[in-house]
């Protein structure tokens, strides 16, 4: 653990009184290792080890009685700053529908919590509508179909010959018509560097204004969760993040990365493929997790 | 990059960056650029272009380590090839499947497919949308079937239609959930049981944009039932899937295919050459 490499780094420099900036900067290098190990993005690692390293060269670990605790403590510090605040809900609107609309990269898992997410508001008494608004991937509107009849949510389809952005617009329209208070709209899994794939994101969104747009990221994304997030945020203006499949053993090095360069508020946490495991966020867990 | 006019210490820290955000990980990146420092010294290179050529040189002959270890595929008259399909959720082995058929029949096989994935909310139907289009029968029961039973029907029926490939689907599953490992484990046992060969091909996907996890998931499937081959999927993104070089290295499973987009044709063999040519050079 990283703990481990610090006291081996600072038992190794031994009890001299007090330490060098070079002895930092030998415990600055584990830390970054750890980070990339961890799966957080080169320049946001660059950047966070900027800043943990001020931290360490000021008062708090020269002086430390044990340095290694104490560089431990101002990483997790600085980790939990950037992750964010625990358990932001999602926005409501202040006269329903609430619209919701899911996206990321292929096999994320959006499908799978937007039916997570009607399960939980329909559990608080709301009244729950799902879209099926991914005409492309074979059998995605039985999926969602199927997710809607196990937790008895309706769902909104036209099938796969309609235009994603006329299912949206219409599913709103049923929506307020039939006193649905929130419209969760799944869409396709795309790549941020497809451009008409893109573009109809875009007119989803422009179409039916949603409160709230959150991007779904899997929690074992590597170096590009950076990349990918940036374009999806410059292109829509993301409310949130649902960092997903967080009961494997990824560190969720990519949460720290997405975060630090889109800083939208992470609000679920998916931690199975039942429709009960989702939990809120809390980024004590989270930061404990990265740092391993 | 390359471009400099001499050998600096600001090369390797630009050769660093571009490798692991690539996602090789560090202890790859390192492991590689110390070769190359010593290559540089032994071989007196002085021109960052032939650093360059080093470089690459070495990151081919990495992955070519794994990719000689593919198996030759032998396809015996009359006795289905079964290749067993794996790996954690959403990275794109029902897709790779009816790209696989799709290739197979192309080369004028018989193809079948087996709805192994009995768990997922409309697993079955996407399989099923896939045999349809491609005019694959599909072997399924009905969702929440035991699988065991359903890769059993798919053997029986692949021995009395003459099949010459058999594809399996398989539910994703994350390599930390004992019990899902053990029902994978399972499934093998059954086809051994039908016919001693089988699976003759296990194929992991893996997800293009997986960092350092890719590794694990590799050791950990490959414990449970001994993978044969490694596909990386959605290379059409902009990951790379660095952790092939990791697994190419520590595990020396081959990669032997490539998805490059959502359609059926989407499918190469993996090239090393043109892998690493991808990446930066
Ligand atoms: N273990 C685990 N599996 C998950 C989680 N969330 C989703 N999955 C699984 O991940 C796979 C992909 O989920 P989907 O909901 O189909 O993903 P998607 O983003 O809608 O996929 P596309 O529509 O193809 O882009 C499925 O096997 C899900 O059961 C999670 O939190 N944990
Ligand atoms: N861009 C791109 N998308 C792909 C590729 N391969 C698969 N996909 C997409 O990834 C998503 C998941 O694909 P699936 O084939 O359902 O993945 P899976 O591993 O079977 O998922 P589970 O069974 O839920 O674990 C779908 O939206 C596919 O269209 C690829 O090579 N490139
Ligand atoms: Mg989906
Ligand atoms: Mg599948």
């Amino acid at each position: 653990t990283l703990s481990d490499r610090l006291t081996a780094v600072f038992q190794r420099i031994g009890n001299k009184g007090r330490l060098t900036e070079q002895d930092v900067d030998e415990a600055m290098r584990e830390v970054r290792r750890a980070l990339l190990e961890a799966d957080v993005n080169y320049k946001v690692v660059r950047d966070f080890v900027s800043a943990v390293r001020e931290r360490a060269v000021g008062e708090e670990v020269l002086k430390a009685l044990t340095p290694a605790q104490q560089v431990i403590a101002i990483v997790r510090d600085e980790l939990i700053k950037i992750l964010g605040e625990e358990r932001v809900p999602l926005q409501l609107a202040q006269v329903p529908p609430t619209i919701v609309m899911v996206v990321g990269l292929q096999g994320s898992g959006k499908t799978t919590h937007v039916a997570k997410i009607a399960n939980l508001l329909k559990k608080e008494g709301r009244r729950p509508l799902m879209v099926a608004a991914d005409v492309y991937r074979p059998a995605a509107i039985d999926q969602l179909q199927t997710l809607g009849g196990q937790i008895d949510v309706p769902v909104y389809s036209e099938g796969t010959k309609a235009n994603p952005i006329d299912i949206a617009k219409n599913a709103v329209k049923l929506a307020k018509d039939r006193g649905y208070t929130v419209v969760l709209i799944d869409t396709a899994g795309r790549l941020q560097i497809d451009e008409p794939m893109m573009q109809e994101v875009e007119r989803i969104a422009e179409a039916v204004k949603p409160h709230e747009i959150l991007l779904v990221a899997d929690a074992m994304t590597g170096q590009e969760a950076v990349n990918v997030a940036q374009e999806f945020h410059r292109r829509l203006a993301l409310t949130g993040l649902i960092l997903t499949k967080m009961d494997g053993d990824a560190r969720g090095g990519a949460a720290l990365s997405i975060r630090s360069v889109v800083g939208v508020p992470i609000k679920y946490i998916g931690t199975g493929e039942r429709i009960d495991a989702v939990e809120p966020f809390y980024p004590d867990r989270l930061a404990s997790r990265i740092l391993g | 990059l390359f471009e400099r006019s001499e050998i600096t210490e600001d090369l390797f820290e630009d050769l660093e960056a571009l490798l692991i955000q690539a996602d090789l990980g560090v202890e790859t990146t390192l492991e590689l650029l110390d070769n190359l420092r010593d290559r540089i010294d032994r071989e007196r290179i002085k021109q960052p272009a032939d650093a360059r050529e080093a470089l690459r040189t070495e990151m081919i002959a990495l992955l070519e380590n794994a990719t000689r270890n593919r198996k030759i595929k032998i396809y015996q008259r009359g006795v289905p090839f079964v290749i067993l399909v794996v790996g954690v959720n959403g990275t794109g082995k029902t897709t790779t499947i009816a790209k696989l058929a799709k290739y197979h029949q192309d080369q004028g096989r018989n193809v079948m497919l087996v709805a192994g994935d009995t768990f997922r909310a409309a697993a079955i139907d996407q399989l099923k949308v896939w045999g349809e289009r491609l005019k694959v029968p599909v072997i399924a029961h009905d969702p929440g079937a035991d699988p065991g039973a359903v890769v059993f029907d798919g053997m029986q029926a692949a021995y009395n239609r003459n099949a010459d490939i058999l594809l399996v689907d398989t539910a994703g599953r994350l390599h930390t959930k004992y019990n899902l490992m053990e029902e994978l484990k399972k499934i093998r046992k059954v086809m051994q049981r039908h016919v001693a060969e089988a699976p003759q091909e296990v194929l992991l996907v893996i997800d293009a944009t997986t960092g350092q996890n890719g590794l694990v998931q590799a050791k950990k499937f490959a414990e449970a039932v001994e993978i044969t081959d490694i596909a990386i999927a959605k290379l059409d993104g902009t990951a790379r899937g660095g952790i092939a070089f990791a697994i190419a290295r520590e595990l020396g499973t081959p990669i032997s295919y490539v998805g490059t987009g959502e359609q059926v044709t989407a499918l190469a063999e993996f090239n090393p050459v043109t892998y690493v040519d991808a990446l930066f050079f």
